[in-house]
């Protein structure tokens, strides 16, 4: 049969900063074809194709939080592999090969993450399970 | 590849729409 793409709207106004990704305005709709864990979800309009953060869609058909994974406050081992300059009070900084505990999975691509007594959002392309090759 | 999502973090939400601190 044929495949059902859920449709997402453009919260807000979205100027692309690399090839394949899209441009798109405000309220503007997209059908969402594949959902990274990097955050980049692979969209389509009728006319274009291309990539989108997930932190700038939101499902036409109402709130969709079944697919939101439910917070592991006992932590999740995973380790860096490229450093990050915390740019929101909310991220944390942390250098490249630092082993934190991964507290939530979110699907938009910024994890929560603990670090000792310090907790903050952590982009999951930058992460890789403790003990897996690169 | 179109199909390989970009290389850099995806940005955070917008202003109005970020969640509250975890």
């Amino acid at each position: 049969g044929p495949i059902i793409l859920q449709t997402y709207r453009l919260i807000a106004e979205y100027k692309k900063s690399s090839k394949h990704e899209l441009s798109m305005k405000a309220g503007d709709l997209v059908e969402v074809v594949e959902k990274s864990t990097s955050g980049w979800w692979f969209c389509q309009t009728e006319s274009h194709r291309g990539w989108l953060p997930a932190t700038y869609l939101e499902p036409l058909e109402g709130p969709d939080e079944s697919e939101d994974q439910e917070p592991n406050y006992e932590g999740e081992l995973y380790q860096t592999t490229k450093p990050y300059k915390a740019e929101q009070e909310d991220e944390i900084s942390l250098e490249q090969d630092v082993t934190i505990e991964v507290i939530h999975k979110l699907l938009d691509g910024w994890w929560v993450v603990r670090k000792g007594e310090q907790t903050g959002y952590y982009p999951s392309m930058l992460l890789q399970k403790t003990g897996e090759k690169r | 590849s179109i199909r390989e999502p970009p290389t850099n973090p995806p940005p955070r939400p917008p202003a109005e729409h970020r969640r509250k601190r975890p």
